[in-house]
């Protein structure tokens, strides 16, 4: 039986530079699963959360960056084409569901646009490095055994080119995608080389039942000079099954007092 | 007083929006930036529980009453802020983001925030050639008491200044950005250290972007007749 709530998807994962991978993400994600046993395999431990830039070092294909001139040593997404830091990410998690429950497998950032598989499933994820990415995957599980998840992301669509003087934001060019712009280089940064590309935030898999609670918001209002305050709380709530639900909403709230008490 | 109950029906495959009854806090510990007092904190939790089934979903959010004011100074030109109707003197931390490499682990974001609680500090401004930061970063500034300033993506030295002059006009997709914005919105904005939304760094964003933000974070109009303190 799966519990309802989240569960974190920040371990095994592993990652190879996709113009060394001849299958395409259904064969990943069915009948060709990666494996880093073989040695002539592209297939490195990954960093996810992170960036490449993050699972190169982590498998010292690259100096740090950070410590002296290391960093003109690792070639830019200018020089090398953004398909040297296009990467595949894969994973495996398990995940029965017990009937009428749902289950999403949500990206909370990834940098800058993506095709996801799911055994053998395809969704694309839209460009942009700050969404997050929720895919009701309820269907595409396998219900007794491991399920496989492949992800291509691509970096941003105008990595830019760094000018030989430098200068803040480099040629400007990354000023046109919706992402972090240091990255082409500032005045206290020196251009990061895969405008950090990757799976930046975390990736979770959460279950629910029929109903799922959705995007609640909290707001306070004051009178008498902060005497009497109200709490006003608004939610959207999503029944996801085929028939008409009836349920009973609850909110609480509690007081954390000191030495672990707890004010109802 | 701080409980409540609702049982609601709702039709199959379909999304509804449902507002609790206001709920009534007698003099609640009130949520103050470092140095002004306690960062007092509740947990909001929220259970949908169906007929039949049990329990189907559960979310659950620390929250801080408090209440953040500012407004420009006429005579400076500077943005004098109030929380909970006391002035307070900021001492603000620019922020890019914790490692260039986004390595933005749980205990990387507790040891840096609290060092600039430490350091006396009772502000941090995200600046906009960076991150929108991450939930993690926003609890341990609710928890240290760090405001925080969040600027959405957009620099002058990339985004209408530079040598060749770069685009003025801000990304290409505005719509794109303005999705990446709403969504950024709706992550954040039950952190209490959440004080100021910001259109960029030295720039005003193009005017469908200035606008369409402007009008997506102004306060709700129930808020506005709801008196205040």
């Amino acid at each position: 039986m799966v519990e309802i709530g989240k569960k974190k998807l920040d371990s095994g994962w592993i990652a190879a530079r996709s113009t060394e991978v001849d299958l395409n993400g259904v064969q990943l994600t069915t009948t060709h699963p990666p494996s880093t046993t073989d040695l002539s395999s592209p297939w490195i431990e990954a960093v996810v959360p992170g960036t490449v830039l993050g699972t190169l070092l982590k498998n010292k294909l690259v100096p740090d960056p950070f410590y002296g001139l290391n960093n003109e040593t690792i070639i830019d997404i200018a020089d090398s084409g953004r398909e040297y830091y296009t990467f595949w990410f894969f994973t495996t998690f398990q995940c029965a569901l017990l009937e009428h429950q749902h289950v999403d497998l949500n990206f909370r950032a990834l940098n800058y646009s993506a095709e996801v598989y799911v055994n053998g499933h395809i969704r694309i994820l839209p460009k942009g490095m700050f969404r997050r990415h929720s895919l009701d995957v309820t269907d595409i599980l396998h219900p007794d055994g491991q399920n496989l998840l492949a992800v291509l992301v691509n970096p941003p669509d105008h990595p830019g080119k760094i000018p030989p003087q430098g200068g803040q934001g480099g040629d400007h060019e990354i000023g046109k995608d919706v992402a972090a712009q240091y990255v082409e280089g500032w005045d206290w940064m020196t251009p990061i080389r895969d405008r950090n590309t990757g799976i930046w935030d975390e990736v979770t898999i959460f279950v629910t039942g029929p109903v799922k609670i959705v995007e609640p918001h909290l707001v306070s209002t004051f009178y008498d000079n902060y005497e009497r305050a109200y709490l006003h709380c608004t939610t959207e709530l999503e029944n996801r099954s085929a028939w008409a639900v009836d349920c009973s909403l609850n909110i609480q709230v509690t007081a954390d007092l000191e030495g672990n008490f707890c004010l109802v | 007083e701080h409980l409540h109950t609702q049982e609601l029906s709702i039709p199959p495959g379909s999304c509804i929006q449902y507002t609790f009854p206001p709920l009534f806090f007698y003099r609640p510990n009130l949520w103050w930036p470092n140095g002004m007092g306690k960062q007092s904190l509740y947990t909001v939790v929220i259970t949908v529980d169906v007929k039949d089934y049990g329990e189907s979903d559960s979310w659950s959010h620390l929250f801080g009453f408090r209440k953040i004011e500012s407004t420009i100074d006429e005579a400076t030109g500077g943005r004098l802020f109030k929380v909970n109707g006391e002035p307070i003197f900021v001492r603000g931390g620019n922020w890019i983001l914790s490692d260039g490499l986004l390595r933005l682990s749980d205990k990387r974001y507790s040891t840096d925030i609290k060092f600039h609680a430490d350091m006396n500090l009772n502000m941090i401004r995200c600046w906009g050639g960076g991150l929108a930061e991450r939930p993690e970063f926003y609890h341990y500034c609710d928890i240290y008491g760090l405001l925080v300033w969040q600027e959405f993506w957009i620099t002058g030295d990339v985004d209408g200044r530079g040598d060749p002059i770069s685009n003025p006009n801000g990304p290409l997709d505005h719509d794109l950005f303005l999705v990446c914005a709403m969504d950024t919105i709706k992550l954040l904005r039950n952190h209490p250290s959440l004080a100021l939304w910001v259109g960029g760094n030295e720039q005003i964003p193009p005017d469908d972007i200035n606008i369409a933000l402007k009008n997506n974070l102004k306060l709700h109009p129930y808020f506005e007749s709801m008196g205040g303190v």
